[in-house]
């Protein structure tokens, strides 16, 4: 949208495919380009692209707060879900370094017990980023896996424990009620635990996110997303309609394969890309 | 549905006063959102209502005894045959074994679905054989040879970290074990990464696969017309296979794919065993997008 344009029908209408076609879906863009052909008739003063980033930033929630985070000293254990594919398993890799980077001391638990070499793919990336990994064979229970890795992170004196989970669609009860477990037996070992579950969204998923962020709420208490894979062309808009309606906030933004490409979310820069 | 939203609009009408050209309109928009709401493209939603609107003012909605069901009938139709009519098979290779590259985005299901191909085929007396070629993601190879192993089905591991290299060398290998169907797996990568896409360009060039199957995951969003047309634009791809259609998304990535591309959906993927694959059907996936 040029800065110099004034809001009419025409550009109404551009940027409601702008915004749609960033996966905001019908329903909030509705509510976008309805809030602003309102405030055009009554400010003219605020240029265009700041009044479009206001009302995206409605939905956002500029200030996102901070994660839960256990009292000083004691092991934080953040636990990682979503669909098949989404970017998990590399997420970790990346917090996991990130987390070394920083100092911390940090423990893997390898529970996705059921995909293909699902074990041997953290391991890699356990070592790169200079982790410890607990892991047991495939098909061995994953809770059982994330207990003992608890157990060891306490042990070991760690200070972040990450939780892999194998992929599974949201649909699917069993394997929704299998998370549900994993968060009852951490919650046992540890009360408290999991401080964060993190919901992992690929950045080219469409309305479908809105189910799966609902779901995987209700079975394992999502309190935070990670959109991956903003390196291509999608936008990822769908994190603000799943804001809007479940308030959950977006932690991190996964930007490429490489073991960095993390970024801590940034509002401004996420709500620009949506309609530049 | 669809069908509750339109007898909503239209019901009012039955047997008392005429539908006018404006009640069209409202379905219109109704199918508008509910497409939107499906992930079909905006774009192609737009060409799609247009071609819908003048079939519905101009066939018979205005005078049919029960408009909501003829709208719908008029819908349903019109999304089956953009979907593709038939299920198209397997591009045989005339003389000599058939290969078949799988390419696509990051996670879309590549190597599940090569695996589950090679299964696939397997059980039809066919003798498959399996190529590592995605030398990027860690143990993608283990993978592979993991998915192997379950099935009785060679699997041709990387060569000096050279995807193109190991294209070539396994095509070799395959023929001399007297395999008929190739699958190669290859690395997800963005279609916008220019030199991922070129290892793409140069290794079709050389092994010249009869097949190379786009496979796309089916809850992806806008996003879908931009990856599908580059990797038809740069490999003129000749099948697609949706995946993840167990899920519960309402799929409209298959009419975008199917629009942009016109490549065939040949084949979708309905779950994580190496069994859950099978034949594309456009009915079933025009009444799952109208939800
Ligand atoms: N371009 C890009 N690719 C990514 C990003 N994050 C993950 N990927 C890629 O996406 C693919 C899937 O990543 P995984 O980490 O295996 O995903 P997952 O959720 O653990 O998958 P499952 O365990 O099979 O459910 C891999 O090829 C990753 O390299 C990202 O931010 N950008
Ligand atoms: N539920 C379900 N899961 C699937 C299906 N197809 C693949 N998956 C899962 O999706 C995830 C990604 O599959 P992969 O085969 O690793 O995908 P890929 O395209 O090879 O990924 P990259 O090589 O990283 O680009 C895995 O967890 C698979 O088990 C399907 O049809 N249904
Ligand atoms: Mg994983
Ligand atoms: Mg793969």
């Amino acid at each position: 949208a040029g800065v110099g344009r004034r809001l009419d029908a025409e550009l109404l209408e551009e940027l409601e495919e702008a915004l749609l076609v960033s996966d905001l879906g019908p329903d909030l863009c509705d509510t976008v380009i309805h809030a602003l052909r309102e405030r055009a008739k009554l400010d003219s003063g605020t240029g265009l692209a700041k009044m479009i980033e206001e009302e995206l930033l409605k939905a956002m929630g500029e200030r996102q707060q901070d994660a839960p985070r256990p009292p000083a000293g004691e092991l934080r254990v953040i636990l990682v879900v979503g669909v098949n594919g989404a970017g998990k398993t590399t997420t970790i890799g990346k917090l996991a370094h990130r987390l070394r980077e920083e100092g911390g001391q940090v423990m893997i638990a390898a529970a996705d017990t059921f995909r293909a070499a699902a074990i041997e793919q953290l391991e890699r990336w356990a070592e790169r980023a200079g982790a410890q990994l607990v892991k047991s064979k495939p098909g061995a229970d994953p809770a059982a896996v994330a207990y003992d890795a608890l157990g060891a992170a306490k042990a070991r004196g760690c200070d972040t424990l990450l939780v892999d989970t194998a992929g599974r669609l949201q649909n699917k009860k069993n394997l929704m009620q299998e998370l549900e477990k994993m968060g009852r037996v951490l919650g046992r070992a540890l009360p408290g635990a999991p401080h964060e579950v993190l919901l992992v969204l690929d950045g080219t998923t469409g309305q479908n996110a809105l189910s799966q962020a609902r779901l995987f709420s209700e079975a394992s208490g999502v309190n935070g997303l990670v959109v991956t894979k903003l390196d291509g062309t999608a936008r990822g808009g769908i994190a603000l309609a799943i804001h809007r309606e479940l308030g959950l906030p977006l932690r991190w933004v996964g930007t490429g394969e490489g073991i960095d490409d993390l970024q801590p979310f940034d509002a401004g820069l996420y709500t620009r890309a949506l309609f530049e | 549905s669809i069908q509750d939203r339109f007898d909503g609009i239209l019901r009012g009408l039955k047997g008392t006063a005429k539908i006018s050209e404006s009640n069209i309109e409202e379905a219109v928009s109704q199918i508008r959102r509910a497409l939107l709401e499906a992930d079909v493209n905006i774009k192609v939603v737009r060409t799609f209502i247009n071609d819908v609107r003048e079939e519905a003012k101009g066939e018979g909605v205005l005078k049919a005894v029960s408009p909501g069901q003829q709208f719908t009938k008029i819908l349903s139709d019109k999304l089956q045959e953009l979907l593709g009519g038939q299920a198209e098979p397997i591009r045989w290779n005339r003389e000599g074994p058939t290969v078949i590259m799988m390419v696509g985005l990051q996670g879309s299901g590549k190597t599940t679905s090569a695996g589950k191909l090679a299964g696939m085929l397997k059980k039809k007396g066919r003798k498959p054989f399996l190529i590592a070629a995605d030398v990027y993601r860690p143990a993608a190879v283990d993978q592979l040879v993991v998915l192997g192993e379950q099935l009785g089905v060679p699997v041709f591991r990387p060569i000096d970290d050279d995807p193109f290299k190991t294209a070539v060398e396994g095509l070799a290998e395959a023929k001399r074990q007297g395999a008929d169907t190739i699958l190669l797996d290859t690395a997800g990568r963005l279609h916008i990464d220019e030199g991922m896409m070129a290892e793409l360009e140069a290794i079709r060039g050389e092994i010249q696969p009869s097949e190379i199957l786009f496979v796309a995951d089916a809850m992806i969003g806008q996003d879908a017309v931009n990856a599908a047309s580059e990797f038809d634009r740069r490999l003129a791809f000749t099948g697609v296979v949706l995946t993840k259609l167990d899920g519960d998304t309402r799929g409209g990535s298959a009419l975008s794919i199917r629009s942009v591309t016109g490549k065939p959906i040949k084949f979708v993927g309905l779950g994580e065993k190496l069994d859950a694959i099978e034949q594309f059907h456009p009915d079933r996936m025009a009444q799952r997008i109208l939800g």
